[in-house]
């Protein structure tokens, strides 16, 4: 066949650009090849199915917790600086709207200019109600209201949108244990899901933000913004590897209906290709 | 760090005699991965070495007692040169005002590197005009005025409806009546690949007649910035770029690979959300950082 006929160090150069390109990391890249080396077949269709088997992870990415009945389903937001957060709280509060759930936003970027505008937008395009303070006002306690506000009016959802911080700031990742713990006092089950939200043009930071993110606030997954561009994403799997954490929701666009449930298959083979 | 690395790497291979060509090779092998960790682009990590090679063979390493040390000397002074060895300053206009154009993907940080130049020409004494030319994002244009309204600086925003062009053309107009110094245009961000959106960055490049267009990137991008720089420097031409957020861990390989594939300099380097944060680009300290 064509594959056993080209050169062996040839090909694991074809391999490990093409995941290099896709910003998997020579690290991750290198472990994949290695992972590889003594099995039979075509390499390519080897490399998809080991990607595949680390995103899928032990089975478990079907299990998505339920819209719980005791009160709110508290979705958290976080990340660094423009990956996404706003816009996919945006995304998400039209998503469950559109699935007849009641929905409140709640505006816990207090800091950064036209943040909680943009956030209101968002609210009347899909009709769902934002919580808000004034510019300034302490993050934790928009997070507190907002909560309060869910229970209180029985709503099904609270998506809360929090402002950029880079992971390395000790002061703003405590602030973002703040906003946790304050959900939290309310109900252990709170928040039930926090979202890493991590924009796939960025390359090999994002393990380090995985490690960061993970420690503050114990994340439950990642959500990969902008795979409509170019890059690939790649750096999610050393993630699922190293912190394992998984891909749950895909942005591709600026639109409302731009988000999609992550899907490892399309995934890989968007990268291999 | 890498220096100690390679050195004891060459430590072990000292035991058996003289250094040889085959031993740098290996000590460039640990050069790769700290570039590629670095996220510089992969094909520009192979050039470079590939340049750097000749020197790493030559005897400054193989009769150096520290050979690892030397390697990684050699490295930094050839990143340095590649980066483009100083900083480069922003181009003024002869006659004012000088038109700068930003452009770049979807939250790189244009919006506040915007202010973050107005603010600094403001303080050397020039009178700055910021241009709110987004018209897609929500509050986008509340954002550049709140941002305009703290630095004490004048805006225009668009009317309802209005386009890009229009808004860029009338703001220029409006700029050179009141003889301000420094026209700045803050766009939308778009991806490269978005047909109709490079096409309105080039209109706007076309009413503009920019003296410096700044490709806005964020330091954390990876191997994906030589696909974008490659097509904004072919659709609206660049005269540099920013390289933002550079106030976390991230270590900008960015930098490198577009400096290579499109021989422009980075003007500014982005190292925090303060209107202040905003840094000259130091190509000896970039150096550092990417090795690690
Ligand atoms: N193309 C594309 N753009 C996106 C996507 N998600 C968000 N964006 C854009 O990315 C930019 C930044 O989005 P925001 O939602 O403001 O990001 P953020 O994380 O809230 O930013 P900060 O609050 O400033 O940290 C905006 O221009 C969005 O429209 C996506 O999936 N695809
Ligand atoms: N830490 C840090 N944050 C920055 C820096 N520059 C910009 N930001 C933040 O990054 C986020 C995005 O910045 P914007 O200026 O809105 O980015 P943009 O390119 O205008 O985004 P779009 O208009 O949506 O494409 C905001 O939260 C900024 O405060 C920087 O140098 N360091
Ligand atoms: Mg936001
Ligand atoms: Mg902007």
């Amino acid at each position: 066949s064509a594959v056993t006929r080209q050169d062996p160090e040839e090909l694991r150069e074809e391999l490990e650009a093409v995941l290099l390109q896709g910003d998997v990391g020579i690290l991750a890249a290198d472990r994949l090849i290695k992972s590889i080396q003594g099995q039979d077949g075509d390499r390519w269709q080897l490399l998809e199915e080991e990607m595949l088997r680390i995103l899928e992870g032990e089975g478990e990415n079907g299990e998505r917790p339920p819209i719980t009945t005791g009160g709110p389903h508290v979705i958290l937001l976080v990340g660094t600086n423009g990956s996404g957060k706003t816009t996919t709280a945006g995304k998400l509060a039209s998503k469950y709207a559109g699935e007849g759930k009641s929905v409140l936003l709640a505006a816990a970027d207090t800091y950064r200019a036209a943040a909680i505008e943009q956030l209101q937008i968002w609210g009347e395009r899909s009709g769902v109600d934002v919580i808000s303070q004034e510019r300034g006002a302490d993050a934790a306690s928009v997070a507190y209201d907002s909560l309060s506000a869910a229970i209180a009016r029985n709503m099904d959802v609270l998506i809360v949108d929090t402002a950029g911080r880079l992971q390395t700031r000790s002061n703003l990742m405590d602030e973002l244990k703040k906003i946790r713990r304050v959900l939290q006092k309310q109900g252990d089950q709170y928040p039930q899901e926090t979202f890493l939200v991590l924009d796939a043009t960025i390359g090999q930071n994002a393990l380090s933000q995985a490690r960061l993110f993970h420690e503050a606030v114990e994340l439950d997954g990642l959500i990969l913004t902008k795979l409509d561009g170019t890059a690939k994403g790649g750096m999610v799997l050393a993630v699922r590897q190293e912190v394992d954490l998984p891909v749950r929701y895909i942005g591709v666009g600026e639109r409302a209906d731009d988000l999609m449930e992550f899907s490892p298959k399309e995934f890989v083979q968007a990268l291999l290709e | 760090e890498i220096s100690r690395k390679l050195d004891s790497a060459f430590q072990k291979l000292r035991g058996k005699g003289k250094l040889n060509e085959k031993d740098v090779t290996a000590g460039l092998r640990e050069i790769r991965l700290a570039l590629l960790e670095a996220d510089v682009h992969y094909k520009v990590v192979k050039e470079f070495l590939s340049a750097v090679k000749e020197r790493a063979v030559g005897n400054e390493v193989l009769k150096s007692i520290t050979p690892g040390q030397q390697i990684v000397k050699i490295v930094h002074e050839e990143l340095v040169k590649l980066l483009g060895g100083q900083s480069a300053p922003l181009r003024l206009a002869s006659q004012p005002p000088t038109v700068v154009l930003l452009a770049g993907l979807q939250g790189s940080g244009k919006t506040t590197f915007a202010a973050k130049l107005a603010a600094r020409y403001k303080k050397r004494g020039k009178r700055p005009h910021l241009v709110a030319a987004d018209i897609y994002r929500p509050a986008a244009a509340d954002q550049l005025e709140q941002l305009a309204e703290t630095i004490g600086c004048t805006i225009t925003r668009g009317e309802e409806g209005e386009s890009p062009e229009s808004i860029t053309e009338r703001a220029i107009r409006k700029a050179r009546g009141d003889l301000k110094d420094l026209v700045i245009v803050d766009t939308a961000g778009r991806l490269h690949v978005d047909d109709d959106l490079m096409g309105e960055i080039e209109r706007i490049s076309a009413v503009a007649e920019p003296h410096e267009t700044l490709l806005v990137v964020d330091g954390m991008t990876g191997q994906d910035a030589v696909n974008v720089a490659t097509a904004f420097q072919e659709r609206i031409g660049l005269d540099g770029f920013v390289l933002t957020k550079m106030d976390g861990d991230a270590r900008g390989g960015a930098a490198l690979s577009i400096r290579h594939v499109t021989g422009t300099p980075v003007k500014f380097v982005g190292v925090g959300e303060g209107i202040e944060a905003l840094e000259e680009f130091h190509p000896d300290r970039m150096a550092t950082r990417l090795l690690g």
